[in-house]
């Protein structure tokens, strides 16, 4: 399932739309994405697997009922996987060094990224010696970038009205109204942090929770 | 009989009632209930009513609605005819039930047998006669299953009416037989006008009676059992005849709770004293797996 | 994509039998 623009993307230029296997921010697992080369996107893919399900494709039956999406993911997330690594060397360094990898070469594709600068400045601090910029990861200035995606996902949550009382109840019940609104606020914050999390390394995960 | 009602969706149940004849709402009536194309595997069920005034019942007599089982189907359409044309004393009324309401009745998560299916549906048209305001004083109907419990509960559903549930009830009681020819005139006008919702290439119609012991029924179900799909509406799939042929035709179908054939995830004993306590992965986010998503790591 | 599981790839009368209902 992709969305209705990245039809064309695919006609305009010959590889328009790449599967490129990159890594997973949170786990360090290889996952599927999708690149989108002309408008310089990042898609990640996700699988709806549950057993027992088939297609009706056409005028056949086909079993292995698995839906993959493709959904705009921040680049972001995966840059700042590699910052995070390469902090442990302690000094400023060229991007280029730092995003590499043997085991997904194709990370390059993200310092392909149009506006990559503006990108970095939210997680790292920067130096520009003879005119070539080093960089440098920054805790603080990243969680203050992920405390407004936690807050950009709250209202995302909100208007799309998602469950996320913390108390298992029929998706299809509304609050209840005896729920003070702090309490559900709480819910949302602690459910967006969670969602949040799933695209960051533990570590940091834990620096946010305090945060 | 106008049946356009059913040919517009055959995949329920419909109702199709007389008019109630005035002097239904003055006198005493009596009320006769019985079914038809209760057996056969193919084609829907009738459930009818048939009532008159009990001072009427020599009449209704005379019309010669004699035991239902011993007329033809020509002769059964004549007296349904008749018995139109004399409709200043008889009404009547009754419930087209689908193979397909059958099945899925009798094949649903919660199941809900033919015999209940029946009761329900002879009480709902008694029901019905009595919000038409006929004035219903006696009640006859054949045995669907053991007599008593059926009678029992048709006298709790109409307390003050006097009920009697008995076998050959469709010999023995008038409106019984008047009900049973409404049935089954009905049942063989939905048989032979039925419109396929599937559009079968070469559809043949000679599926015999319908029953599952006529060899021209079992080589119409051979001839039109589709592995994938079945059988058309048409067929009672909740039927053993039909249930047998789709074991041997067709495709199996696996649903979430079938009886899984393994335990998912049950590790191997020895796997919890591995070496490295297993890096366990965090598992994605609640709102993935609540909706069953999780990254792709292959296409 | 259906809530059940057919172990098989094979042709089926789709159009014939199956009509989506939205």
């Amino acid at each position: 399932m992709l969305p209705e623009y990245l039809k064309n993307a695919s006609k305009k230029m010959k590889n328009g739309l790449m599967f490129v296997k990159l890594v997973h921010p949170c786990s360090g697992e290889g996952a599927i994405y999708l690149f989108n080369m002309c408008l310089q996107q990042l898609f990640e893919i996700k699988v709806f697997k549950e057993k027992h399900h088939s297609w009706f494709i056409n005028q056949s039956v086909q079993s292995g009922g698995l839906l993959h999406f493709a959904t705009p993911m921040d680049p972001l997330f995966l840059l700042l996987y590699y910052l995070i690594k390469a902090d442990k060397v302690g000094k400023f360094q060229p991007i280029d060094q730092v995003v590499m990898d043997d085991m997904f070469p194709n990370c390059i594709l993200l310092l392909k990224l149009p506006e990559l600068e503006k990108l970095l400045q939210h997680v790292t601090q920067e130096k520009e010696i003879n005119g070539k910029k080093y960089y440098k990861y920054s805790k603080e200035k990243t969680l203050t970038w992920l405390g407004k995606k936690v807050h950009q996902t709250m209202a995302a949550l909100k208007t799309n009205n998602v469950n996320v009382s913390a108390r298992v109840q029929a998706t299809t019940a509304f609050y209840s109204s005896d729920q003070d609104s702090s309490e559900k606020e709480e819910d949302y914050i602690r459910y967006a942090y969670g969602l949040i999390s799933d695209y960051i390394p533990q570590e940091l995960s834990d620096d946010l929770a305090k945060y | 009989m106008d049946l356009s009602e059913l040919e517009k969706d055959n995949s329920g149940r419909c109702r199709l009632s007389s008019a109630v004849p005035a002097v239904c709402r003055q006198e005493p009536c009596v009320l006769g209930i019985d079914e038809a194309g209760r057996g056969p595997v193919l084609g829907p069920m009738v459930y009818a009513i048939c009532y008159c005034p009990l001072s009427r019942l020599a009449d209704l007599e005379g019309l010669k609605v004699a035991d239902s089982k011993t007329l033809s189907e020509s002769e059964r359409e004549r007296l349904f005819a008749k018995m139109e044309e004399d409709g200043e004393f008889v009404g009547w009324a009754l419930d087209v039930l689908s193979p397909n309401l059958i099945s899925t009745s009798m094949l649903g998560r919660v199941k809900y047998n033919l015999n209940s299916l029946s009761h329900d549906t002879a009480e709902g048209l008694v029901r019905f006669a009595l919000d038409q305001g006929v004035n219903v004083t006696q009640v006859f109907a054949d045995t669907v299953g053991p007599p008593e419990p059926y009678e029992k509960k048709l006298k709790q559903r109409f307390p003050g009416i006097e009920v009697t549930v008995k076998a050959k009830a469709d010999a023995l009681y008038p409106a019984v037989s008047a009900a049973s020819i409404c049935a089954k005139v009905a049942r063989d006008q939905a048989v032979k006008s039925w419109r396929f919702v599937e559009e079968l290439e070469e559809l043949d119609t000679e599926y015999g009676s319908g029953y599952p012991n006529d060899p021209k029924t079992k080589a119409w179900l051979r001839k039109h059992v589709e592995p994938v799909f079945g059988f058309p509406q048409f067929v009672r799939f909740s039927w053993s005849t039909a249930q047998s042929l789709l074991e041997k035709e067709a495709e199996g179908v696996l649903w979430e709770d079938s009886p899984s054939e393994e335990q998912e995830g049950l590790a191997r004993i020895s796997s919890y004293f591995g070496a490295s306590p297993r890096a366990v992965p965090r598992p994605p986010h609640r709102f993935f797996r609540e909706r069953g998503l999780e990254p792709a790591n292959m296409l | 994509l259906l809530p059940c599981e057919v172990p098989a790839n094979r042709p089926a009368p789709v159009g014939r039998f199956f009509t989506p209902a939205i």
